[in-house]
């Protein structure tokens, strides 16, 4: 054990799970109901019928959306607000887009392959005008993945912050602080993790699939990057301040 | 740089 009691451990796990609870933008049961709620074939066909400037300004805005929950979650985390503020910005930004791709666990349906987005379920063939074809399937693989290893939210929580809280990030000021904050919530994790799975190994696939997770930020900003050469104007005037912060 | 990051993280939890 990284020196430290179960009672802290316990402590750090509780904070994380409840910041998760009260800002992981849908609930479980909200999920649920919606899960079978899927776009209609005409409205589908609206999705692809859409210029590839409007579906990437509707997909940047949820990206957001989604981003500033992810926000609020760090702000929960007692640990995450006692890292000096340089550190705070530096793995928020380079972590939020991560945070919400395990997070779109939640919203995806492994059962149709579709995941939630702007209201009901759809499937990769609604993202079709955006022509980033390689970066959806990554990202419907990816959520699909996680989907197997049947998760807990409690699970989904702690992993989360272990994405977020990571001492892969350039920069850091205080990378020793960083590192034994992401040791003990990794810790909990696994105490979770050997209780809720016969699975021994679940731990490690799902440690295993970080890599994944960084290829499809990157992919992102490279999809984003081509687009922006397309067309600027969109991005300066139509995209959301926060999410040119990010990614720009 | 990056100031509605640095915003967000000082508004009060909303």
């Amino acid at each position: 054990a990284p020196g430290v009691s179960m009672g802290e451990l316990d402590r750090i796990a509780q904070n994380i799970i409840k910041s998760h609870l009260e800002t992981c933008q849908y609930t479980a049961e909200e999920l649920q109901q919606l899960a079978w709620q899927t776009h209609s074939y005409e409205e589908v066909k609206m999705y692809q019928s859409k210029s590839r400037e409007v579906l990437w300004q509707q997909c940047a805005i949820q990206i957001t959306h989604a981003i500033q929950y992810v926000v609020e979650f760090a702000k929960r985390i007692t640990g995450f607000m006692e890292l000096c503020q340089n550190d705070q910005i530096l793995l928020l930004k380079s972590g939020c887009l991560e945070v919400v791709l395990v997070r779109m666990c939640r919203a995806f349906n492994p059962l149709n392959n579709t995941v939630l987005f702007e209201g009901k379920y759809g499937g990769m063939q609604m993202f079709k005008a955006l022509g980033c074809d390689d970066l959806v399937s990554a990202v419907f693989d990816f959520a699909k993945s996680l989907c197997s290893l049947q998760l807990t939210e409690e699970e989904i929580a702690l992993f989360s912050a272990a994405v977020l809280i990571s001492t892969d990030r350039p920069w850091l000021m205080e990378p020793r602080k960083v590192q034994k904050l992401q040791e003990k919530i990794y810790f909990a994790l696994q105490h979770i993790m050997q209780k809720n799975h016969m699975d021994e190994d679940a731990l490690a696939k799902l440690i295993g699939r970080i890599p994944t997770l960084a290829a499809l930020c990157t992919l992102h900003t490279e999809e984003l990057q081509a687009f922006q050469q397309l067309h600027p104007e969109t991005v300066n005037v139509l995209f959301p301040p926060l999410y040119k912060e990010l990614f720009n | 740089k990056h100031k509605i990051l640095h915003r967000l993280l000082q508004n009060s939890t909303s």
